[in-house]
C-alpha cells in the first residue's frame, strides 16, 4: 500500500458515499445512469471473484471489496426500484453491446492465463475502462448537470487517475508492473479528461456544469 | 519485467 493507492481507493468509497447521499437527499436518481451503475456491478461481480477463488490479501481489501459490491447492488435497487419513477431510461441510450462485446474479445485474448476465472478478470479491468461512457454520453446529451453528480464524477475519475502514480511508485519500489492493468487504467483516466477540465474551469469556480453548446 | 500486480489492489 502507497499514499497514492490509498487517496485513490478512499477517493472511490467517497465517490459511492456521494452518489448514495445525491439519491437519498434529492430523493431523485435523476442525471445518473443506471446503465454505467449496472456495468460497475458486472465489474465488482467479475473481479471479485477473487474473493473466493484468490488468494487472501487483507483485511482492508476484502471489506473494500464487499462495500463496493454491497454498495453498487444497492444502488441498482434504489434506481431500479425504490425511486424508479426518477430514472429516465429514455436519456440513458448509450448501446451496451458496443462495450461487452469489444471487452469480452479483449479479455479472451489479454490475460494472465486462460481460466475462467482469470478471462473474467481481464474482462472486468477491460470494463471498468469504459463503464463510465454511458454516463458521460447522457452527460452530453442533456447539456448539464446537477453539481452533486460533478463531484461524484469528479471523485470517481480522480480513483483511478491516483492509480497511476501508485504504479508509477510500485513500479520503481517493486521493479515491476501490470500491463493489463495499467493500460487500461490509462485509458480510462483519458475518458475523464473533458469532464475535468470542465469541473475544474467551471463547477470548482462556482458555476453551473454545461457543456459547450 | 510484469507482474500481475494488481490482484491486490481493488
Amino acid at each position: 500500500m502507497n499514499i497514492f493507492r490509498l487517496i485513490g481507493d478512499l477517493s472511490h468509497l467517497a465517490s459511492i458515499f456521494i452518489l448514495l447521499h445525491k439519491i437519498q437527499t434529492t430523493r431523485s436518481c435523476r442525471g445518473i445512469s443506471f446503465k454505467t451503475q449496472a456495468l460497475y456491478v458486472t465489474v465488482f461481480a467479475t473481479r471479485y471473484l477473487d474473493l473466493i477463488f484468490g488468494e487472501f490479501v487483507s483485511v482492508y481489501n476484502v471489506i473494500m471489496k464487499l462495500f463496493f459490491l454491497g454498495s453498487s447492488c444497492y444502488i441498482l435497487y434504489l434506481m431500479k426500484m425504490k425511486y424508479k419513477p426518477t430514472n429516465d431510461p429514455s436519456i440513458d441510450t448509450f448501446r451496451l453491446e458496443y462495450l461487452l462485446g469489444p471487452c469480452t474479445v479483449l479479455a479472451l485474448i489479454f490475460n494472465f492465463s486462460f481460466t475462467p476465472v482469470e478471462i473474467l478478470w481481464s474482462f472486468s479491468i477491460f470494463l471498468e475502462a469504459v463503464a463510465i461512457l454511458p454516463q458521460l454520453f447522457m452527460l452530453q446529451r442533456t447539456g448539464e448537470a446537477e453539481a452533486i453528480t460533478t463531484h461524484y464524477l469528479a471523485a470517481l475519475g480522480a480513483y483511478r487517475a491516483l492509480y497511476i502514480p501508485n504504479w508509477i511508485y510500485r513500479y520503481y519500489t517493486e521493479g515491476s508492473w501490470d500491463p493489463i492493468a495499467v493500460l487500461a487504467g490509462l485509458v480510462q483516466t483519458g475518458l475523464y479528461l473533458d469532464f475535468f477540465y470542465i469541473y475544474v474551469t467551471k463547477v470548482l469556480q462556482g458555476q453551473k456544469f454545461e457543456l459547450p453548446a | 519485467q510484469t507482474t500481475e500486480h494488481s490482484k491486490d489492489e481493488l
